[in-house]
């Protein structure tokens, strides 16, 4: 299916988290071929990063999750690089 | 807390350190003694010892850069990533870079070089981040006065795993006092200083933290107050949602806070005198609103005054002993709130639930709400 036009703040805070989830919490972009997965990498690395905080386990980029994604922080990882 | 992966750590106790360059942003002096206090930090707890050097290599080489400054972690400019720091190893292992991007302080503005500081040497002795949002090794910046600040015991664990406790205290049996622990939801002698409903929510609050709980989900998550609220002081004595102004209110002592929603409300703090309570009254102890008759409730000592907002007075025939309006609760109320038309009052680890006729359903722990 086409992409939606996703409104500027939601994509800014995709591409926010996109970000922050590579550099704290070891998402990586799937190379090759696309699998069909249930759940998408990003979606679970979200949901890892709000148990983490323990936060509301939702997955989405939820204003809690966010509020926390633009806190100042260390910049060590948060899981095993 | 955790480790890094094979728990690696430094082979030995004496280390040296060396500060490479300095932030324009403080007196060199304040520079040393912030990095200086935050390794003493964890030498106080441990074998380890610092000595500083002045040339050559140091096992923790300190520096401050903006940018790309030398290693493959670019920093991110102000904000966001404020420093970072190695693990224990030969080379970069154990060295820590502060973003000169950031504005570095001895106060409570800008970020405080002390408190950095001291997470970031947690790394180069070996620790990971802690999911204990009031450990030292939380990976979310937080102020706490660096006068007071005391390495919380989650963080001690961590760093006695790897290393063992200060064999130059208590011949280095574990310490009889260990550091303030962040209060356990499920700890069945939990009390709370405070209670009230959010917008849907209610918030429990205890110490420097407090709990979210969200009516539709079990989940609940705990912050430090500071987390979400710079402005308000630990140790909340009571507070409650006006369904009259949709404001949230904070006490603690002879002052009152506001919030709309989760944000504070300007021109606060004020004096409860403000409210129009007596001057006799100098503490709330907690506090709730009335839905049934409409009123707020203060409890104070083994007093509860009923309290009309649109006045702003006390009601005719208060203060009242609260044994003779809510019976079974004894003679205090550490806090209250009020959910779909029950009123739960929180008296030490008992919390007990009153029917809107304020007659006595059930006891409960005061965790009741925290999901164990």
């Amino acid at each position: 299916s086409l992409p939606i036009a996703l409104p500027s703040t939601a994509k800014n805070d995709e591409e926010v988290a996109e970000a922050y989830l590579k550099r704290f919490f070891n998402l990586t972009t799937p190379e090759g071929p696309i699998q069909r997965r249930r759940i998408s990498p990003m979606t679970e690395k979200v949901r890892e990063m709000q148990r983490f905080f323990g936060l509301k386990v939702t997955g989405t980029l939820d204003s809690d999750t966010m509020q926390m994604m633009n806190k100042p922080r260390c910049g060590v990882p948060d899981v095993a690089q | 807390y955790s480790t890094f992966q094979g728990n690696i750590k430094w082979p030995k106790t004496s280390l040296t350190y060396r500060i490479e360059n300095y932030t324009p942003d403080m007196a060199v002096q304040d520079v040393d003694r912030a990095l200086e206090r935050a390794l003493q930090v964890w030498a106080k707890v441990t074998p380890l010892r610092f000595t500083r050097i002045y040339s050559g290599t140091a096992d923790i080489m300190i520096s401050f850069g903006a940018g790309v400054h030398g290693d493959y972690y670019p920093f991110d400019g102000p904000d966001g990533t404020l420093a970072h720091a190695f693990a224990p190893s030969e080379g970069i292992g154990g060295d820590a870079h502060f973003d000169e991007d950031e504005t570095f302080t001895s106060g409570s503005m800008g970020y405080n070089l002390f408190l950095v500081a001291a997470h970031e040497f947690g790394h180069s002795l070996g620790l990971s981040h802690s999911t204990d949002p009031g450990a030292l090794m939380f990976p979310v910046y937080s102020y706490v006065d660096p006068d007071t600040f005391s390495l919380p015991q989650d963080d001690i664990k961590g760093i006695q795993f790897l290393y063992g406790p200060n064999p130059d205290v208590d011949g280095g049996n574990p310490d009889p006092n260990p550091g303030p622990t962040t209060p356990n939801a499920c700890d069945p002698r939990l009390s709370l200083d405070a209670a009230t409903t959010l917008r849907g929510e209610k918030i429990l609050f205890k110490g420097s933290f407090f709990w979210r709980s969200f009516s539709q989900s079990s989940q609940v998550e705990q912050h430090r107050i500071k987390y979400f609220w710079p402005e308000l002081p630990d140790n909340i004595d009571a507070a409650y949602e006006s369904l009259e102004s949709d404001r949230v209110y904070l006490f603690k002592g002879n002052q009152v806070w506001a919030l709309f929603g989760y944000d504070i409300v300007q021109g606060y703090p004020k004096s409860i005198t403000t409210l129009g309570l007596p001057r006799s009254v100098t503490k709330i102890d907690a506090a709730v609103y009335d839905e049934q008759s409409r009123k707020a409730l203060f409890f104070t000592g083994n007093q509860i005054y009923s309290y009309d907002e649109a006045t702003r007075k006390v009601d005719q025939g208060f203060p009242k002993s609260i044994k003779d309006v809510f019976p079974g609760i004894g003679n205090k109320v550490d806090a209250a709130l009020q959910d779909r038309g029950f009123t739960y009052l929180f008296n030490g680890q008992y919390m007990m639930e009153y029917s809107y006729t304020r007659r006595a359903l059930r006891v409960l722990y005061t965790n009741y709400f925290l999901g164990c």
